[in-house]
């Protein structure tokens, strides 16, 4: 089973799937508590192992030297967690080109500018708006006679869109906003609350209150 | 959560323009 | 051996990633000639099957769908193709990660607008370019001592990532700007003059002129 270093920030949805993988695998994966964001991947020791500085990045109990949060899920995964025929395995590839291809733009175009670390367009958070209504609507129609995205158990699937998904349920998806989707609500509060999961996000706070945007 | 360090994250805030575009476009070769 | 049918519009780089694939796994992957964008990815005989109409999409004989293109070249692809060794297929999900995250939307920053696809923005293409830079620079300096990506022979790595880049070397890398990216350029000159990706996407034509942009 593979064991190894995380080096990451805190709070950082990508190092959760890394990390969530790795509770369901037993593989043994540590956060690195000395890293630093800023300042050791910026340090000549850290850009030998991964040159663009970038994270989360791991290093393998031997020296195998990987970065991009997925890989590194990957990686840490069981077998069964990465899809248990090709064509589950294909569905996983799947959900994870679709989190990080059409949920993250969304997430970041709304999301950021409402937290007020990017800059607010009216005419891009309507559009990112209108995006992740697409997406819900997808996820729920898919979810409609499914528990889990793949297969009848838990994969690498369900734990890259959950975290993708994650800064949408915790910001700006307000309960107004997000009652029409019961079907992708279930399957989303069933994966935040899975004890495996809880273990590495703590307890899941859903948004209240969408925050304002900053014009 | 750290604002700012996410407020350093590289990340892709504008896709949807250029995948409007590359669609647009590839509709009207199609056609 | 997986087979089945592609809907794709002509000339779609992301859909060359899937035809490659199976060219090197012998798979049967025919595109549907009677596929027309715009017209039968709307139709609800379509939308049944691919809810979102998107493409490229993929049906196999046996009636089991997929979208994301990566899906789709992973499910045709051979074993080795993937990756041999553990560490080796997370290094491939690696490549796939940073094709679609850190390649595509430097090239599409800087390529769209060129061709007047999308709307020129100077400090959009400025910012594009210099994105451009590094990533040509990582990917030369970790293809100082490799052949291929990963392992020793071609794999989902170099098709995933040298398609992602083609966009770039067709019609904005002239020769002035990709002359110092002596490895990179040499990877990707031996992937796209590969027999059976010759078959896919043709006899390669470099960029030789940067187009000008419609200010």
């Amino acid at each position: 089973m593979a064991s190894g270093t995380l080096y990451t920030y805190l709070n950082n949805f990508r190092a959760y799937k890394a990390l969530i993988a790795a509770q369901y695998s037993g593989a043994d994966v540590k956060v690195d508590p000395a890293f630093e964001f800023g300042v050791t991947n910026k340090q000549e020791s850290f850009l030998k192992k991964f040159p663009q500085g970038k994270v989360p990045a791991f290093e393998s109990k031997n020296q195998e030297y990987l970065t991009e949060s997925n890989a590194i899920a990957y990686f840490v995964s069981s077998e069964q967690f990465k899809g248990s025929t090709l064509y589950e395995q294909a569905l996983v590839q799947q959900f994870i080109s679709y989190a990080d291809n059409e949920i993250l733009p969304a997430s970041y175009a709304w999301v950021y500018p409402s937290l007020s670390i990017a800059q607010f367009n009216k005419l891009s958070v309507d559009r990112a708006i209108e995006d992740v209504k697409g997406i819900l609507a997808y996820l729920d129609n898919y979810l409609l006679a499914k528990t889990y995205l793949v297969g009848e158990r838990i994969t690498l699937a369900d734990i890259t869109v959950a975290c993708s998904l994650l800064q949408l349920y915790q910001h700006v998806l307000n309960p107004e906003f997000r009652k029409p989707y019961i079907n992708v609500n279930r399957w989303f509060d069933t994966i935040v609350n899975q004890p495996k999961v809880v273990k590495i996000i703590g307890a899941f706070e859903y948004c209240q209150k969408s925050a304002e945007f900053n014009q | 959560m750290a604002l700012e360090i996410l407020a350093q994250e590289k990340v892709w805030l504008n896709k949807s323009k250029y995948a409007d575009a590359e669609r647009v476009y590839y509709e009207k070769l199609s056609k």
